[in-house]
């Protein structure tokens, strides 16, 4: 069970969920996806609109079945979308055990080989939420410089609630919207193995516009173009993930 | 007063935020930046650092005067930075007259031609404080698909909110990391040009890879590159603005 979180905005949280998720079902796994973000940029990605959605929200605001919420997007993967009263967790407080609802819910879940859960840019009760559930993080890393300085302060932030909740994690690093030829990129992904060797994924996400282009359409990348570079890249971060891991 | 608001992550709030602020102050305008986001992006990126910062979070959770915590960055740039308690704002509810705090701070307020708030990546209490304390609105909207999504988004909740507590804005909308070769760069500039005719700067803000390193210096684009493409950029959305503006 997989977490795709990073409070820093815009580094491909939901670029990364919505192509791995795919990835991961064209290699045979069977994958559920989780829209955990209020604003529901995975749920258009695959291509659900409107705005009468039920998801997670039912979930974790009423207690519904995880499996109730579930229904299938493409061959081999399901989706619960975010729903439209997400929000609502996100801002009411509701006990010491608000912060496991999602860990709770999953206990009941069978069926699926990885679960993944994209997460909103901030480090609220929803991203809470997410941590609680799930054995591994994968933290996209934007490849400049305000998402390094967003990386210090999540692992600043993993490490207290980690620490005095008594929950572990593995955490996972792949860079996102790199170009080879920027310095700073280059830099960028120095500082990231020199850290956290063994735990960088050795495929770095390019910079395409394909990748920017597919929820436009409700696609993923391997809707939109199958054969370029950017399902490449998504395909060889699956592959490594499956070996658990990072070459 | 402006408030630079997007609740999409990593649309160029903060980069915004920054070289227009140093920009006005070139132009010869007394400038206060507020940094109103939790992950204090805006004060690292003027270069102020540490973890013992105090800010805008003593204002708002203890009622201290702005003009107490604001200080000197640059010549004719004030900032108060966000403060290491922000996040508690956003968790915690104090009652319905929270939404106003910030308004009424501002009101004790003299000695500056503008005002700049950068908010973060959420519809929540802080973005809610930005809303109802300004009388424009800066959104940045990045080109690409999700980022148009994400404007839907915000305009709709800007729409209820203000009709609710009876509040208007005047809305600007800047287009950031423009790449012109990039088909959906310019479909993007084509829509938000014919949804809201004279609201968008006629300045695209250009990729520019000066605009992502300079806060790793500590700096603006202005102390980084004063003659190169995003200096230019800024200068000229910071003159569209000072002429009231979209041309
Ligand atoms: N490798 C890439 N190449 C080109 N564009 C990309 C790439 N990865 C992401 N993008 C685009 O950049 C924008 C931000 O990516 P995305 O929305 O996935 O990030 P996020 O971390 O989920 O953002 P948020 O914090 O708002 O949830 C999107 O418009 C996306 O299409
Ligand atoms: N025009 C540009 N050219 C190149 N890089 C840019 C440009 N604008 C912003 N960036 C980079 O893109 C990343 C996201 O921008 P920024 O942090 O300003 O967005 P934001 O909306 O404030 O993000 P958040 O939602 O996390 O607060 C940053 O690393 C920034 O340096
Ligand atoms: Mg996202
Ligand atoms: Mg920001």
């Amino acid at each position: 069970m997989i977490a795709v979180m990073n409070q820093k905005g815009g580094v491909g949280k939901t670029t990364t969920a919505l192509n791995l998720a795919h990835a991961l079902a064209l290699e045979g796994r069977r994958v559920l996806a989780i829209d955990l973000d209020p604003q529901g940029n995975l749920t258009a990605s695959f291509g659900i609109t409107g705005h009468q959605i039920h998801g997670v929200d039912r979930v974790l605001l009423e207690g519904r079945a995880l499996a109730e919420m579930a229904f299938p997007v493409r061959e081999g993967v399901h989706l619960i979308p975010a729903g439209q009263w997400l929000d609502r967790f996100e801002q009411e407080r509701s006990g010491a055990q608000q912060a496991w609802r999602l860990r709770r819910a999953l206990e009941e879940l069978e069926g699926y080989d990885y679960v993944m859960v994209d997460c909103p840019p901030a480090a609220g009760m929803l991203t809470m939420n997410a941590l609680l559930a799930v054995e591994e993080l994968m933290i996209p890393v934007a490849s400049d410089y305000l998402s390094l300085q967003g990386l210090a302060r999540l692992l600043r932030i993993l490490r207290q609630v980690e620490k005095r909740l008594q929950h572990e994690t593995r955490k996972w690093f792949v860079l996102t919207r790199f170009q080879k030829r920027r310095r700073l990129a280059r830099e960028v992904r120095e500082k990231l193995e020199s850290y956290f060797p063994g735990q960088v994924f050795s495929t770095p996400v390019r910079e395409l516009v394909a990748l920017a282009e597919s929820p436009g359409f409700g696609q993923s990348i391997f809707d939109y173009q199958f054969r370029g570079a950017g399902a490449d890249d998504y395909r060889g971060l699956a592959r490594e993930l499956m070996e658990g891991r990072a070459a």
